[in-house]
């Protein structure tokens, strides 16, 4: 077990970011993409006391190591991914959403993402004009080891580009999609199948929201320069 | 003392149609809350949405079957009054000492307001965002909370043209929501766009500092022999007081067959 503890004073009413001192692992087991090896998951947990009071909070989550690369690949005009240093055939499904009417649960989760799983896929692309997906997608992902194109709520056919050519400058407020944007990712960003941001769905976001995104989507630079990853748009 | 974590809300909820309701946020949780499925009151599906909860009640045919979708009115014709919900429940909840509670919505479509014991609320517009309340102060002594939540379609509902096509007439695409919702080639428009409180509602108990959006990095050197885990998060003091903190964080791997951690 990797078990660390820090102290840490707060002031009152503070809002505050704080990062652990980096925790090693010699050989972890890696997660891998179905079909490649085991999908390792590792249960990472933070608790806070507070001196005096006991326990304050905590949080838990199911973590991969894995490194997913990807390029644009100049030959054939097409994304090559990587996982931890080996490449990908990739086997994707498309994926709009679980029922129409958002009647949405983890037994139902399960079985469709583990009946892709059985199918022989490693990716599922969650189309832009449908939901950014749930945790529990994500969750069973992870398990089954579908790796995750996500894309952004932007499509052809909506913004700028369908019949009639509608909203070519996307939704009318740019500041709420990005509100959106940033908070999905918070949400859904410590998932080792979530693989892929993408702007929309044959189309590329307006241009101050695609700016932005790109911006956010950059791994920090502190990771920059030794682990590249393709967790950008 | 209440245990620290987090409770989901998704049974007890009851629902009713907005224009058929005379009372506001503030009655329906003080003087006269719902007392059961009675007119115009029915069972509701939360997390879910309008039409899934006018479905479980057997209220519209099923959209999925046949044609029955044509025979529900779509939001283009009712007005978004007609698909504007209230949905209602209650929770036991009673906190002590330096205790805070938040009420969290993980995703609201569109719009609400939010009544907790006859104090309101709003849930500001997009599909896509978490909704997080600091509700201690206006829990209800006796650990008795009602809760109503006013829920507002898209502010763009579109109108589905005779011809159909990908996205109806596209104006869904000026909000910031799913935009399936109009219809596509693989989708029957959905007649409330799928106005609703679509995913997981919960209280979650914390003391004075709350944990905030973790996050987790791995970086890789020795052909991945060498591995760090990078963890960054943050931290909200909610006292009126300096907080000594002690942070843990612990990694743990799944125990495969039947091995035991002693």
């Amino acid at each position: 077990e990797h078990l660390q503890t820090q102290h840490l004073s707060i002031p009152p009413g503070a809002h505050v970011q704080y990062t652990f001192p980096q925790l090693f692992f010699y050989k972890p087991n890696l997660w891998w993409p179905n079909g490649m090896g085991e999908q390792s998951l590792y249960n990472v947990g933070i608790t806070v006391d507070v001196k005096g009071y006991g326990e304050s909070d905590s949080w838990s989550h199911q973590f991969g190591f894995r490194k997913v690369e990807s390029h644009i690949d100049d030959a054939t005009g097409g994304r090559l991914f990587k996982v931890n240093g080996q490449p990908v055939f990739i086997r994707g499904g498309n994926w709009t959403l679980s029922d129409g009417l958002l009647r949405l649960s983890k037994k139902r989760y399960k079985t469709d993402i583990k009946f892709h799983a059985d199918m022989n896929f490693n990716m599922l692309r969650c189309w832009g004009g449908g939901l950014a997906e749930r945790p529990e997608f994500y969750q069973y992902c992870d398990i089954y080891g579908l790796l995750v194109w996500q894309e952004f709520w932007i499509t052809g056919d909506v913004d700028g580009r369908g019949d009639p050519v509608s909203n070519p400058d996307g939704p009318l407020d740019h500041d709420l999609f990005l509100l959106c944007a940033r908070d999905t990712v918070k949400l859904l960003r410590n998932h080792p199948s979530l693989a892929l941001w993408v702007g929309g769905n044959e189309q590329i976001p307006p241009e101050d929201i695609n700016t932005a995104l790109k911006n956010d989507l950059k791994l920090h630079p502190h990771f920059r320069s030794f682990n590249r990853t393709s967790n950008s748009v | 003392m209440v245990a620290i974590g987090k409770t989901k809300l998704d049974s007890g909820w009851l629902a009713a149609r907005s224009t058929e309701v005379d009372l506001t946020g503030v009655h329906l949780t003080t003087t006269h809350p719902p007392t059961g499925p009675s007119s115009p009151w029915i069972e509701a599906v939360v997390p879910g949405t309008v039409l899934g909860t006018l479905l479980k009640n057997n209220l519209v045919p099923d959209p999925f079957y046949g044609l029955e979708n044509e025979s529900i009115i779509d939001i283009a014709d009712s007005g978004r009054e007609y698909y504007t919900f209230w949905f209602c429940t209650k929770f036991q909840c009673k906190v002590t000492g330096d205790q805070h509670v938040d009420l969290n919505f993980r995703g609201i479509n569109y719009s609400a307001e939010v009544y907790l014991n006859g104090h309101k609320k709003i849930l500001p517009k997009g599909m896509f965002r978490r909704h997080s309340l600091d509700v201690t102060d206006i829990l209800h002594p006796d650990g008795q909370n009602l809760l109503a939540v006013l829920v507002h379609p898209p502010d763009h509902p579109g109108r589905i043209p005779p011809e159909g096509g990908q996205g109806g007439d596209h104006e869904i695409g000026k909000d910031v929501a799913a935009q399936y919702v109009e219809g596509w080639d693989w989708m029957t428009p959905i007649r409330d766009r799928n106005t609703g409180i679509w995913d997981e509602v919960s209280i979650s108990v914390t003391g004075r500092v709350k944990i905030v959006d973790p996050h987790l990095v791995s970086s890789f050197f020795d052909d991945y022999k060498r591995v760090y885990l990078h963890t960054t998060t943050e931290l909200e003091n909610r006292s009126a007081w300096v907080a000594e903190c002690s942070l843990s964080i612990q990694v743990t791997t799944e125990l495969e067959g039947n091995f035991f951690l002693v």
